[in-house]
């Protein structure tokens, strides 16, 4: 289960900017949240917080039912690697590696055998529809293309929490739901997911719609018509 | 006037990918145009062409009746950068530089004076809702305020031809609005507008749609209840 209790987050660049303003939430193992807001209210800085990649400024993180401040580095980067799949919304591909090197990167972590890793790979490859792509390079692949490759990747290591941040932002409407089947077999087998979206088509699939304004939840609904 | 003539563009990677496929189309001067299509159909690679980012492999590019093959490389680098605005899908903005400083760059092509390319900078990044975000640097921003400053830069040099690469793609519906409010003002100005878009409310904004499919042109709509 996560749970944020009053997490603030403060940028210190010019007069300051407060990102996230005394946050609580609470997300049951295995519900699919969707959350939205304008541009700017705080999206990705929460999906950051819930990924461990940054620190809130105040206010707790537990995961797990642990505080997730008395996390070790190492700790932290295990969990990370081992039970968090993240989708970034500008994709943080490697350059220098292909589409399969790229997808393979979190099974290093889970002592996957070569041959299996490729397997692995591959058959995500070919999920997001990047079957005839594998040996490209990220500067040889269209924008949504680019963006499938860090789906995939984030879905390697069979992530405990998927955390999506716009993953279908570049993706033309069909391409779009398909990625949704794949979130929704995901979550069909008790994964937690939280994706930020701008779509409503998109939030649709999910259980809960979070909406953030200026930092703080400005609406929180449960869809009853599931 | 846009014309392309029977334009391929292919990439030799692996056993060769045909991205654009013998395409034909002539674009009048002041037209509002919006291209939609799969994932990997070939946008990108149109806009490109287009905005002399590249060249095709074969066919013809005519821009205001000349033929773009003809041009020296100052003369093509000498109309991107005073007759073209460029809004690129991954935006490309200078990571060292300021949001002021990103969105003057094409000024320095018109010879206009350091005050007048600061005032302009900072009334367009305001018109982009980013006027107290003017001195962050692009890692200090949301996606959304990145894509922004892109679209901002793309304005200042107030261009006859706007080249949109899915411009809304990581903002909110209501930003996206605001954003399609500054679009339409460009054209009814009379400056033409080629857009990338794969969300149906955005390319209802446009006078043409046209839909690419595997690197033709699938489908040319043009919209009479305007
Ligand atoms: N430099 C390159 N080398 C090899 N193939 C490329 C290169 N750039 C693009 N491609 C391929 O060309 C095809 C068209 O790419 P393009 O970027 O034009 O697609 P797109 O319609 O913009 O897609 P998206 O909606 O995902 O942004 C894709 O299948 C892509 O893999
Ligand atoms: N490193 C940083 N330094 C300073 N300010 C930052 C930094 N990162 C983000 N911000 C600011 O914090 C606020 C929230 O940013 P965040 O990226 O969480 O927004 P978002 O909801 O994801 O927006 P978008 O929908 O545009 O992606 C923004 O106003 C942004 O300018
Ligand atoms: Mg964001
Ligand atoms: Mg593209």
């Amino acid at each position: 289960v996560i749970n944020l209790e009053s997490v603030t987050k403060t940028y210190h660049v010019g007069v300051g900017v407060t990102a996230l303003d005394g946050v609580d939430l609470v997300v049951p193992d295995g519900q699919y949240v969707a959350i939205m807001g304008s541009s700017g209210s705080g999206k990705s800085t929460m999906l950051n917080l819930l990924g461990c990649l940054d620190r809130p400024s105040a206010g707790k993180y537990y995961l797990g039912g642990d505080d997730v401040s008395t996390f070790s580095d190492n700790r932290l980067s295990e969990i990370r690697n081992t039970r968090l799949g993240f989708v970034f919304q500008s994709f943080n591909l490697i350059s220098w590696m292909t589409v399969t090197q790229n997808i393979e990167i979190p099974l290093f972590y889970k002592g996957v055998s070569r041959s299996q890793r490729r397997r692995k790979s591959a058959e995500l490859g070919d999920m997001v529809g990047l079957g005839d792509r594998l040996d490209h390079r990220p500067s040889q692949l269209s924008g949504g293309q680019m963006q499938r490759v860090a789906i995939a990747r984030a879905l390697s290591n069979d992530p405990m929490v998927l955390l999506a941040d716009e993953p279908t932002g570049n993706l033309d409407t069909h391409t779009g739901e398909e990625i949704m089947e794949v979130f929704t077999d995901l979550n069909a087998r008790g994964r937690t997911i939280l994706m930020v979206t701008h779509e409503s088509h998109i939030a649709a699939h999910a259980d809960r719609v979070i909406t953030l304004k200026d930092g703080h939840i400005e609406s929180d609904i449960m869809d009853y018509n599931v």
